[in-house]
């Protein structure tokens, strides 16, 4: 008995060393787990800051400025946006926006809603739409038209690829259109020399809108060479919104020759779209929105929209005062770049957003969102894989308009349509 | 908000005394305020 007391007592020291070094074990997996989760969370996070602190340019100008650069502009303009989409009480309507049309000076009798209580937010009374007339456009058809309500801030001609801003302050065209680089993929992959593919509306057989379209190319004088050619089989720099889409173009054969002389001139710039030896040049015109103008901007002229760039940078003010402290500040703002063509060759047109009026609608896009956290994530991202392979930033997303029409091979506006508009937040 | 045009257009052409004779030329000055459809220029 008593050596088997003993046996007995050895075995019940021995159970708790495997026990132990099973809770151990396990002790050890749940540690690692818990670290390794750990440090995954701490690189992502560090992944999601960085190419926001590295886009984030702080810009010159005085003690103003150099705070503005400070806030974050960008979720004060959606907090704005989402205040003025609140409904308002039915009483407060009237003499809410009778106050704001004094303040900031707009025709209530223009409006085309008379009744104010309709618009049930500021965000719908900013948006407001025009009576049918109200805006006259010039008889001449070779006069280039006002695109929006509001006051001209600066207009010249483009020298050296530099843009004046007020004051004499400049910025260059590149830096607010983005660089006009070709893909060399236009001599390798691009079939040249084979005839345009057939348009939606010839596929589905609707001559007539074909013929509309080359009707409208007739008239307006609208060619494709250099600019077209030039953005290549452009292929969508994607953001999260945008649905995977091959948009191979073709480009005609007649112009061959011209793309590859203007290849050969070594880095393109967008002065490059000027013919040699033609006497065209650049002009550029700036106009300002102030907060009581009506806020949708229409077609200057008859023209084809070929390629969208959104630069999703920042929404500092544009207030005069704002464009004369801060230099390149439309360089710097979140902006939709328009490219396209008119009867007169090169043409683009460019509203920037603001801190009050962050997001810029386009009609016929539905897939642009700006001043959305989706498309500053979707930027921050793009940033980072750029930094990783080694390669500058662009800085905006890309998407081309062409496959609508085997004629135009764009979106055709014409002159006085209503093309979009910018919206509170 | 602030919209910006780039384009291209002939070269303003002008005699000896400085009158335009063809080409673009501007029918704003800055400062003004414009509306929609007024023109900001002509060929």
């Amino acid at each position: 008995p008593g050596a088997s007391s003993k046996v007995q007592d050895s075995r019940i020291r021995w159970y708790p060393i495997p026990v132990g070094l099973g809770v151990g074990f396990l002790g050890l997996v749940q540690f690692y787990k818990v670290y390794t989760r750990e440090q995954e969370k701490q690189a992502q996070d560090e992944l999601e800051q960085r190419p926001k602190r590295r886009r984030r340019v702080r810009p010159e100008g005085p003690w103003q400025v150099q705070i503005m650069s400070t806030l974050p502009l960008k979720a004060m303009s959606r907090l704005w946006g989402r205040l003025n989409e609140l409904t308002l009480p039915t009483f407060l309507r009237v003499p809410g926006f009778r106050l704001y049309s004094f303040i900031f000076g707009v025709n209530l009798d223009e409006i085309e809603e008379t009744d104010l209580r309709k618009f049930p937010n500021l965000a719908a009374f900013f948006y407001r739409t025009l009576k049918p007339g109200a805006r006259p456009l010039d008889m001449d058809p070779n006069a280039l038209l006002s695109p929006a309500d509001g006051r001209i801030l600066q207009f010249g001609q483009i020298e050296g690829g530099d843009i004046e801003q007020v004051k004499g302050m400049t910025y260059t065209i590149d830096a607010l259109l983005g660089q006009n680089s070709p893909t060399p993929s236009i001599s390798s992959q691009t079939p040249l020399d084979q005839p345009p593919k057939p348009s939606l509306h010839e596929l589905e057989g609707d001559e007539e809108l074909v013929k509309q379209e080359a009707e409208f190319a007739r008239v307006n004088g609208i060619s494709y060479t250099l600019p077209y050619l030039l953005s290549g089989p452009t292929k969508r720099r994607k953001s999260s919104l945008d649905q995977p889409k091959d948009e191979s173009v073709t480009p005609s054969a007649a112009a061959v020759s011209e793309v590859r002389a203007e290849l050969a001139l070594g880095e393109p710039s967008w002065l490059h779209y000027l013919s040699p030896g033609s006497r065209h040049v650049l002009y550029y015109a700036v106009i300002y929105l102030a907060p009581g103008d009506y806020h949708r901007f229409h077609s200057p002229t008859n023209w084809v929209v070929e390629r969208r760039r959104h630069f999703a940078g920042e929404l500092y003010s544009v207030s005069p005062y704002l464009q004369r402290t801060l230099p390149g500040l439309f360089t710097l703002n979140e902006r939709v770049v328009l490219l396209g063509r008119w009867r007169w060759g090169f043409f683009s047109y460019v509203p920037v957003g603001a801190t009050n009026v962050g997001s810029i609608k386009i009609n016929f896009d539905r897939e642009l969102r700006t001043n959305s956290l989706t498309t500053d994530t979707a930027a921050d991202r793009a940033a980072e894989e750029a930094a990783r392979r080694g390669e500058p930033y662009l800085g905006y997303v890309e998407a081309t308009y062409e496959g609508a029409s085997a004629v135009l091979r764009g979106h055709a506006l014409r002159r006085g349509e209503e093309m979009g508009g910018f919206q509170l937040g | 908000s602030t919209i910006v045009l780039v384009f291209e257009a002939p070269s303003a052409e002008h005699d000896e005394a400085g009158r335009h004779t063809g080409g673009w030329q501007w029918c704003v000055e800055k400062g003004q305020r414009v509306k929609v459809g007024q023109a900001l220029g002509r060929i």
